[in-house]
């Protein structure tokens, strides 16, 4: 299974992660 | 001809630079030809179809949607008591299951559906203080900016954002059927929001002081309940509407919405900023996108990623492809070809979308604050590719024109089969 998250965000919007980096819930994905 | 293999002199020729070019132009052409190969319908909007190596078509033969039933219906067999300490330990070890966070012993699982579906003890999942936070236990399989109306699936290859989402469809093809709901609310000093016993900030989920003033982001820290200055009312049962297109494939559930904040006066200062449509998106703002992918052994269940309000929901009836990274490189339009929930609301940036994408062997999916959604039954025969059923959540909480949901609560889950 898969999640797909789709958001507008300001432009300085940045993500904390890695392409293949493993996550748990309640981890930074991204932040301004 | 090994006489001739050997013998035959090799001449050589210069090419003309001009000939040397054209080819080259060609290539090119053939090439970008290629990339901008799609299929539209009568009115323009493009027709996702299967595509990819010949063995993505051998599985797209199979009857995936009966597998992932007769899957999940295997799966909830009841297991004998004896047998499930042993068999979950050992899918745990084979799929990297941490069993140390879970809060029952294991016999009190009865299936293997059920162990799939367990819940975790509370705090070991600590939520980060950022905007955005993952919603489920899983790999980040990409990432990026949406440039186009396209979202990259892998390096070269994209699909529609609105293929993914779904496109408006005019309310004139819509027909009215039943649907229930019940709200309890609360407004505390028209600041805080009490929805069905959970506190929200409304200046949180909307962006805004409860005057309309724009705030500076950050996160608010929920206020003590106070008897001083609250409004308190309740509506049980009410009816909510829900409709039917003309092709009978997309369906639409509006709320009769009495609105308890009109009723208080409340609706008047609160302005909202955000926007459940990815084209109105505000200056100064981009589209951004991100992928996580659930492996067998993770913990199945998802949580809100970001304090946001859900207005809508889409189901669209598909196929139920593995959604392994393998797969995900090799089918284009992986995640448009397979059943799915599009989530639609906003957050204080504006639009914000999630979309549980289900797969062979969790075809289900459930969302806690949706009970009339059924996913993975009947057949996939009726729905084209890109038609959806559609609820509003606007019943669910008046004051702010859907479901509310603060960062981490957890949301619903994915189910074996």
């Amino acid at each position: 299974s898969t999640i797909v998250l789709v958001f507008e965000a300001p432009s300085n919007f940045h993500f904390t992660v890695t392409a293949g980096q493993k996550v748990k819930v309640g981890e930074a994905l991204g932040d301004i | 001809l090994a006489n001739a293999w050997k013998h035959t002199p090799t001449k050589w020729y210069p090419l003309p630079v001009a000939v040397g070019a054209l080819l080259l132009i060609v290539i090119q052409y053939r090439k970008r030809l290629g990339e901008r190969e799609v299929y539209v319908d009568e009115e323009g909007h493009e027709v996702v179809k299967l595509k990819g190596p010949w063995h993505v078509h051998v599985i797209g033969a199979l009857p995936l949607r009966n597998l992932s039933r007769v899957w999940g219906y295997v799966n909830s067999l009841e297991l004998p008591v004896w047998l499930r300490p042993v068999g979950f330990k050992l899918y745990g070890w084979a799929f990297g299951c941490n069993l140390d966070e879970l809060e029952k012993d294991l016999k009190e699982y009865t299936s293997l559906g059920d162990f799939f579906y367990r819940k975790l003890k509370d705090g070991v999942r600590p939520v980060a203080d950022v905007v955005l936070v993952s919603p489920a236990d899983g790999k980040i399989l990409h990432f990026g900016t949406i440039k186009g109306g396209r979202v990259e699936q892998i390096k070269g290859s994209t699909y529609s954002l609105e293929a993914l989402l779904g496109r408006e469809i005019p309310d004139s093809s819509r027909t009215q059927v039943a649907f229930p709901t019940r709200e309890m609310a609360e407004v505390d000093d028209k600041e805080f929001a009490a929805i069905n016993g959970i506190e929200y900030s409304l200046h949180e989920l909307l962006g805004t002081n409860a005057k309309g003033s724009p705030t500076s982001s950050g996160t608010s820290t929920p206020k003590p309940e106070s008897s001083e200055g609250k409004t308190t009312a309740t509506k049980f049962g009410e009816r909510t509407d829900a409709s039917v297109s003309q092709e009978g494939s997309i369906s639409e559930v509006v709320a009769h919405d009495t609105s308890v904040a009109t009723q208080m006066g409340v609706r008047p200062t609160l302005e909202r900023r955000g926007s459940s449509t990815i084209n109105q998106v505000k200056p100064g703002n981009g589209l951004f996108f991100t992928v996580i992918y659930l492996a067998p052994g993770d913990y199945h269940r998802f949580h809100s990623p970001t304090a946001w309000v859900v207005e809508k929901r889409r189901h669209f009836v598909g196929d139920l492809f593995s959604v392994s990274p393998w797969m995900a490189k090799r089918l284009e339009n992986l995640f448009v070809l397979n059943e799915r929930v599009a989530l639609l609301g906003r957050w204080k940036y504006g639009f914000f979308g999630m979309v549980p994408v289900g797969a062979t062997n969790v075809g289900s999916i459930k969302i806690n604050f949706d009970k009339e959604l059924r996913t993975n039954v009947g057949s996939r025969r009726g729905h084209p590719l890109g038609t959806y059923t559609e609820a509003v959540y606007s019943g669910a909480s008046s004051i702010l024109d859907g479901q509310p949901l603060l960062k981490a609560q957890e949301m619903g889950g994915f189910c074996l089969g």
